[in-house]
């Protein structure tokens, strides 16, 4: 009753926390094209463990941005303009805060849970697994 | 020194989860 399987179908926060469950998520999600919501969803997680006072959270910093939210990617197209106004004035006054991209993380969590999950566990990729 | 594409796959591989 509580394997890695049933787990996954609980919640996505499950599924993203179990080793098997991510990987295969993540595989999925590089077919759908959409990788780049997961690896920003985990980059904003490890972004938040990051020392303040370290110069490289800094620059984790404005690589997310770049990366992610500066472009026209799925990222930044999921999220709403007044999110992405607010990262980016944070990043050009230097406002690095450990909770800078807790909004957007929480918009892109959101749009997974509805969409890109949902589709996951009717998959051809979950179904094989299983 | 890293550059930021490093320290960025770093970022996303240090909120990964590991094996049980």
């Amino acid at each position: 009753p509580d394997s890695p399987l049933s787990r996954w179908t609980k919640s996505l926060h499950s599924l993203l926390g179990d080793q098997d469950g991510a990987f295969l998520f993540r595989t999925f999600l590089e077919r759908e094209k959409c990788v780049d919501t997961l690896d920003f969803w985990f980059a904003c997680n490890g972004f938040r463990q990051m020392d303040l006072k370290d110069t490289k959270t800094q620059r984790v910093a404005k690589a997310i941005y770049k990366r992610y939210i500066e472009n026209n990617s799925i990222v930044a197209k999921q999220l709403k303009p007044a999110t992405k106004t607010f990262i980016r004035d944070n990043i050009k006054k230097l406002h690095i805060d450990s909770a800078m991209f807790d909004q957007a993380q929480t918009e892109i969590q959101t749009n997974m849970e509805e969409n890109a999950y949902q589709m996951f566990l009717t998959s051809d990729i979950y179904l094989e697994y299983v | 020194m890293d550059s930021e594409d490093d320290l960025l796959q770093k970022c996303i591989t240090s909120a990964m989860p590991r094996q049980r």
